[in-house]
């Protein structure tokens, strides 16, 4: 999945 | 980064900062939910696991997250050691598990990867979301609060509802969404509104923060 690891929020 | 975001990130800053200033000047921690910050740190901790395993997105995230972690735990001590004498554990008395299970059982259901770090992200995202229950009960059961302790409360409020227009500019300029943050976001915002409520059409004109009865 393209999401994972892109938490770029706080 | 838009302009949403970061008033939203201040707020959340504000809200550390306010909440810090309660206990240091009234020297009380009286009015607070230990439980509300416990599940924080809980929150901060499963959500910036990344910060330790090599995910690296910018300064900016870093050093909040570190800072959200330290402080969060620092109030923690304040609450439990400084002050402990001030803490009322009789009026704290939500139950946390009605917060921590569901939230759990939604992380595994809802997640973007079975993953140990994805599923505690997810996790975080909907415990954060309930996360101020026990606060809000203890102003539901006294009815008042210290005008301070509204601020704080507002502060992290306004930090979540304005993620909302962050997340509705992203959409339109990046074309991306993140529907497990939006769904758990809208719940967090909706359950401030009768906080909100109170708040703006009393303690902003100067009364004291007393719910109807």
């Amino acid at each position: 999945d393209e999401k994972e690891g892109k938490h770029d929020e706080l | 980064m838009n302009i949403f975001r970061l008033f939203g990130d201040l707020a959340h800053l504000a809200s550390i900062f306010i909440l810090l200033q309660k206990i240091q000047v009234s020297r009380s921690c009286r009015g607070l939910s230990f439980k509300t910050q416990v599940l924080y740190v809980v929150v901060f901790v499963s959500r910036y696991l990344d910060l330790f395993l090599g995910t690296w997105v910018s300064f900016y995230n870093t050093v909040m997250k570190l800072f959200f972690i330290g402080s969060s735990c620092y109030i923690l001590y304040l609450m439990r050691v400084q002050f402990r004498s001030t803490y009322d554990p009789t009026l704290d008395t939500f139950r946390v598990e009605y917060l921590v299970g569901p939230s759990l059982v939604l992380g595994l259901l809802f997640n973007y990867s079975f993953t140990f770090t994805e599923i505690l992200w997810s996790f975080s995202i909907f415990l954060e979301s309930v996360a101020i229950f026990p606060q809000l009960f203890i102003l539901q059961r006294t009815g008042e609060a210290e005008t301070i302790t509204t601020h704080y409360i507002a502060a992290l409020g306004i930090y979540r509802a304005l993620y909302i227009p962050n997340w509705i500019y992203r959409y339109w300029t990046e074309g991306s969404a993140d529907p497990i943050a939006i769904v758990a976001g809208l719940v967090q915002t909706g359950l401030y509104a009768d906080f909100f409520y109170v708040y703006f059409t009393k303690v902003l004109q100067g009364k004291r923060f007393e719910l109807p009865a």
